[in-house]
């Protein structure tokens, strides 16, 4: 078995230099670490499966590549190895990214940007590494549904000094920001810069930049007005009423944006209603009724009746 | 001393009896009967 | 019951001499849980709101029963979704047991709580493999799994125990297990590891003092009962769980439209406690229902008491 290991290990790396990634993440996971037979260092079994994870990335194989990672997981934190702990990160940050779980991989990002591995570590990071993770925290942090998660993550973004290097990035990511609409001309600039699977279409129609600068505008516009009729906001975003509505009542239903929605007269109000406040008001008189019961009863218990 | 207890009692009933108070709980009332009638 | 408090450290190191659970892996099938210990890890998982913490359970073992005396929350939170949260806290947890030594009291930690706010009581991938770990080395320990939101809104505290077996024993084929809701987003999580672990049944005991002291509250109870409006206290949860039936609604729409056969959906296993994908919708539904019409009956019955004038 020893020999069928070192064999397979070499064909992925033949493979490897082929640009055959798929091919050689296929040979490599023929490699049994899972079961009992031989005895395999847990940080062998790591470098494994962070090796097949990175190799499915290559050919935009994300199902693959997560399947791999989380395999991965299990073993990282009996792993002291900072170099592998450093491939797991960047690995685990971009299969994030490929399945557009945008915010969660930001803060990956975010994290290895502010690493700064020790001089013993095998994994050198240069500061264009550091730079590379800062701007894909950025266009990640971008691309994540509106809402008070990315808004906090936008925060630190935009106070992190490092930002404003990136002069093409640093407008844009300004205006996001600032909760500012975005014009077409801005948001054509910034896909410029983006990846493939970015600019993917998604079955309901549209990409994911559009997707996420339309929700950005209604959160801004949810910003500028009190209220809106639905064929208003349309116009604003750029799609019809409908989409605009159903647009809306995700966010308000995900907790993304305060507000509600009239359906029967189209028009959709912004802010935080506090639409309980006579219902908590009636439970305090209740509250006050019973405690005046609870006296009452006191009393007649003092008095013996 | 009891009576006049029994007085203050009474006397803060209805709990609560505003037009915003109807409006919420008839609200609340509709989006249960909603949620039944989906769940349905 | 005032017994159950008492611990006898040499009892504890003769019980735990002889590693039961290495001769069977289904040992330990019982857990008594003090009043106390209840109420401080439901506070404590409420206290979080949407986010998962964790806390250790202190007691000893007698027989096959864990016996939780004692709890005490640990600072970590968010622990889903971190591989191994509690090592955060180790230094935590050891100072903290050393200092209860030190004031006499000697319980040792017997296991781990934590919390699943909305999703139920069940074991994910992280938490059966921490309990693994937890189970190579400090044996006797057990996991304990509340969920603060289905606690609120069912009225009923929503609370499961676990134990998970080694690596690679298969165990006896056990039977259905009782339903449970589980949102879309966990499904898969809950049932590739739903064959790692068995549960413990949970009773609870208090000590005399403890009946005393809740004889005391309970008469004030009524008054937090009849003030209380579970529809708006629960209403995002309400919110998470029609949000969820429409998305597996989805789903099965979608499976059906992309060659699945009508009567997959429909029939059932003959004998198994296999439900299609629409009767576990229609389960869930009604469990949302069965909420949603006691909420809306707490509301009419306090209009009636408090509001109606009689004439």
């Amino acid at each position: 078995e020893d020999s069928c290991v070192l064999l397979r290990e070499d064909l992925a790396a033949a493979l490897e230099r082929e640009e055959e990634w798929s091919r050689a993440a296929q040979v490599l996971s023929g490699i049994d670490l899972e079961s009992g037979g031989r005895a395999l260092e847990a940080a062998y079994k790591l470098r494994q499966n962070i090796k097949i994870a990175m190799l499915y990335l290559e050919d935009d194989d994300p199902v693959n590549a997560e399947m791999y990672i989380k395999k991965a997981a299990a073993l990282i934190s009996s792993c002291k190895d900072e170099a592998l702990e450093l491939q797991y990160k960047t690995c685990y940050a971009r299969i994030l990214d490929s399945k557009r779980r945008f915010l969660e991989a930001a803060m990956r990002y975010y994290e290895l940007s502010q690493s700064r591995p020790s001089a013993a570590c095998e994994l050198k990071m240069d500061e264009d590494d550091r730079d590379t993770a800062l701007r894909s925290a950025i266009t990640c942090t971008i691309l994540a549904p509106a809402g008070p998660q990315r808004s906090r993550m936008l925060a630190a973004l935009y106070k992190d000094e490092r930002s404003t290097k990136f002069s093409d990035l640093f407008p844009f990511l300004q205006k996001v920001y600032l909760e500012r609409i975005l014009d077409r001309s801005e948001v054509e600039a910034f896909s410029r810069g983006l990846k493939p699977h970015h600019l993917a279409l998604l079955p309901g129609g549209g990409t994911v930049l559009d997707r996420s600068v339309v929700q950005h505008n209604l959160a801004a516009a949810s910003r500028l007005y009190a209220n809106i009729g639905t064929d208003q906001l349309g116009g604003l975003l750029g799609v019809a009423a409908e989409e605009a509505e159903a647009l809306a009542a995700d966010m308000v239903a995900e907790g993304r944006m305060p507000g509600s929605i009239d359906q029967v007269d189209r028009l959709i109000h912004f802010g935080a209603k506090v639409e309980v406040e006579a219902l908590l008001r009636w439970d305090d008189s209740i509250r006050a009724a019973c405690a005046k019961v609870g006296e009452l009863l006191d009393s007649v218990t003092a008095l013996g009746l | 001393a009891l009576l006049r207890q029994v007085s203050s009692l009474i006397n803060g009933l209805p709990a609560c009896d505003t037009e915003a108070f109807t409006r919420e709980y008839l609200t609340e009332y509709n989006d249960t009967l909603l949620t039944l009638y989906l769940a349905a | 019951v005032d017994a159950l408090f008492k611990y006898d450290a040499a009892e504890q190191q003769l019980a735990q001499s002889c590693k039961p659970w290495l001769k069977d892996p289904h040992h330990y099938k019982h857990v008594r849980m003090s009043a106390l210990a209840l109420l401080k890890i439901a506070m404590h998982a409420r206290s979080g709101g949407n986010l998962e913490v964790m806390g250790i359970l202190q007691g000893k073992v007698v027989g096959d029963t864990f016996i939780v005396i004692d709890s005490f929350a640990l600072p970590v939170e968010g622990t889903e979704t971190r591989v191994n949260a509690q090592a955060e806290a180790y230094e935590y947890m050891v100072d903290f047991l050393d200092t209860n030594k030190a004031v006499h009291r000697p319980e040792n930690a017997v296991g781990w709580y934590h919390s699943h706010p909305g999703y139920g009581c069940w074991l994910s991938g992280i938490d059966v493999n921490t309990q693994m770990m937890n189970q190579q080395y400090q044996e006797p320990w057990l996991a304990v799994v509340v969920d603060p939101m289905r606690t609120m809104a069912a009225g009923k505290v929503e609370i499961g125990a676990f134990r998970t077996y080694p690596k690679d024993y298969k165990p006896a084929d056990e039977g259905p297990s009782e339903y449970q809701t589980i949102p879309l987003d966990k499904i898969e999580d809950f049932g590739v590891h739903a064959k790692s672990y068995y549960p413990l049944d949970i009773t609870f005991f208090k000590s005399s003092t403890d009946s005393h002291l809740l004889d005391l509250l309970w008469n004030k109870y009524w008054v937090a009962t009849l003030s209380a409006s579970p529809l708006i206290s629960n209403r995002d949860f309400a919110v998470g769980q029609i949000a969820d039936v429409a998305e597996k609604l989805e789903q099965a729409e979608g499976q059906l439209t992309h060659g699945g056969r009508l009567g997959r959906f429909v029939e059932k296993k003959k004998g198994a406690g296999d439900d299609s994908a629409l009767s576990k919708i229609c389960r869930d539904t009604s469990k949302l229902a069965a909420e949603q019409i006691k909420g809306l009956s707490t509301q009419v019955i306090k209009n009636a008491l408090f509001n109606c004038r009689l004439t």
